[in-house]
């Protein structure tokens, strides 16, 4: 999936709609019918909500149109394009055009319109084309769906849920609360000595050890760590997470999922994420990172992958030549594969499963084996 | 060619430049595609389209691409801002 660039998106989760006109193809409750059943689609799957509006301003004004329409996107007569839709704004902005030059049906012997308005509709909430021709958002019409069994893809979802996170009160998304949560039983154990961790990064001073839809955070001014769900700071984060690290010049985190990354600043996730690893020049045969860390004296970050490591000038925003270069050659010690790693007092902390080594980039040797969770005040 | 082969190959070429141009940020001003070239602009973006649409990444106006380039779509861009 991909969204628009600049990742806009609406900024409350109900939104008005209002049908500003209808085609002469189809009786008006059917029209309505198949507006209601595309959003409710998107509604299954996120905490949005949405309601109709029969006059005035509305967030995604839906209009059925010919040639031009006065958008400067004149639609091309029947076939080719059937619709367009604006990224979530203010005016035009969320809206829906649907060109009445095809012919409307509520089966797929013309073309279905609950078909084309639920892709439409995702681009009013934000959703950009998909790549995966299994996906709704998916650029072709595909006059073969089989209605009766249609269904988001998992690319749909994930991609709507990577702007509004997933429905209050299901089970992959509780309601998150922005204290901290106990632990108990299903939730990581700071003290367990096989704790390993899934990324480990400094956050203006503080440290966050991620683990599955968790994180630690742990201040060097108070003993205890506090611990909470990723989504109640960062709703549109993935849990698992593979990789993490600050960069202090940016006052920003980069955290990595497979191919991607996001951006927080504080607890603003940051426009125009995730994007694909492959902008900061990894090769198509690195899937995703296992750790990286960022040393604020070189403002040079480490992606180590397997037991290899890259290094990022992030001055020139340019992966540096000559990598990448095996890890055991030049850091000592240290076995891949790396879990998790950051820098602090100029030393870098690597965690491997349960273990921990402080290494000195200085001396190019490990100074002190640690358990991983020896931070958490165990 | 045969006259209607060269008329339908114009039409192809006009199709697939307009197609890139609104779909894929071909800039307006590239020169007309030439079938036979295999590099340069046009050639990049119909790769890019190609790979987009799961298509044979072959740089060239195939049955394939042609026929996915006919298909009834979303009128919003692949690609770009």
């Amino acid at each position: 999936f991909t969204t628009f660039p600049g990742m806009p998106k609406w900024r409350k989760t109900h939104l008005t709609y209002r049908i500003i006109n209808y085609t002469l193809d189809l009786p008006r409750d059917a029209v309505d019918s198949a507006i209601e059943k595309a959003l409710s689609l998107w509604q299954e799957v996120t905490p949005l909500t949405f309601s109709r509006a029969d006059e005035g301003e509305a967030d995604i004004k839906i209009s059925f149109a010919v040639r031009d329409h006065g958008d400067f996107s004149p639609f091309d007569g029947p076939g080719n394009v059937l619709g367009h839709a604006y990224p979530p704004g203010p005016g035009i902005f969320g809206d829906a055009h649907f060109d009445d030059d095809e012919q409307w049906t509520r089966d797929t012997s013309g073309t279905n319109l609950f078909l084309v308005a639920a892709h439409e509709l995702g681009h009013s909430l934000g959703l950009f084309h998909s790549a995966d021709p299994s996906a709704l958002m998916y650029p072709v019409y595909r006059a073969d769906t089989d209605l009766s069994r249609f269904r988001l893809s998992q690319d749909d979802v994930d991609g709507i849920q990577s702007l509004y996170g997933s429905p209050p009160g299901s089970p992959d998304d509780p309601v998150a609360p922005t204290e901290s949560v106990t632990s108990g039983p299903g939730t990581p154990a700071a003290c367990d000595p096989a704790l390993s961790f899934d990324a480990v990064s400094t956050l203006r001073g503080e440290i966050l050890f991620f683990k599955d839809r968790y994180f630690w955070r742990k201040s060097l001014r108070t003993l205890e760590p506090g611990f909470y769900l990723i989504s109640s700071f960062w709703p549109s984060l993935p849990s698992g997470l593979d990789a993490a690290y600050e960069d202090t010049s940016k006052d920003t985190v980069f955290l990595f999922k497979g191919n991607q990354f996001w951006a927080v600043r504080g607890t603003e996730a940051q426009a125009g994420y995730p994007k694909g690893i492959r902008t900061l020049g990894f090769p198509a045969t690195v899937g995703k990172i296992d750790a990286a860390l960022f040393d604020k004296e070189k403002k040079k970050t480490y992606f180590f992958v397997g037991d290899k490591y890259w290094r990022f000038d992030e001055k020139r925003q340019s992966m540096e030549p000559g990598f990448p270069r095996q890890i055991a050659e030049d850091f000592p010690g240290v076995d891949p594969k790396v879990d998790a790693a950051f820098e602090a007092f100029g030393f870098y902390y690597f965690f491997s499963g349960p273990s921990q080594l402080e290494f000195d980039p200085n001396a190019r040797k490990v100074t002190h084996t640690l358990a991983s969770g020896s931070w958490l005040n165990c | 060619y045969p006259a209607d082969r060269a008329a339908e190959d114009e039409d192809s070429m006009e199709l697939v430049q307009q197609y890139l141009e609104k779909y894929y940020k071909l800039a307006k001003e590239t020169k007309p595609f030439v079938r036979r070239r295999d590099h340069g602009p046009v050639v990049e973006k119909i790769r890019e389209m190609q790979k987009f649409l799961g298509l044979e990444v072959t740089g060239k106006l195939d049955t394939d691409t042609l026929e996915m380039m006919r298909k009834p779509r979303c009128g919003v861009p692949d690609v770009g801002d």
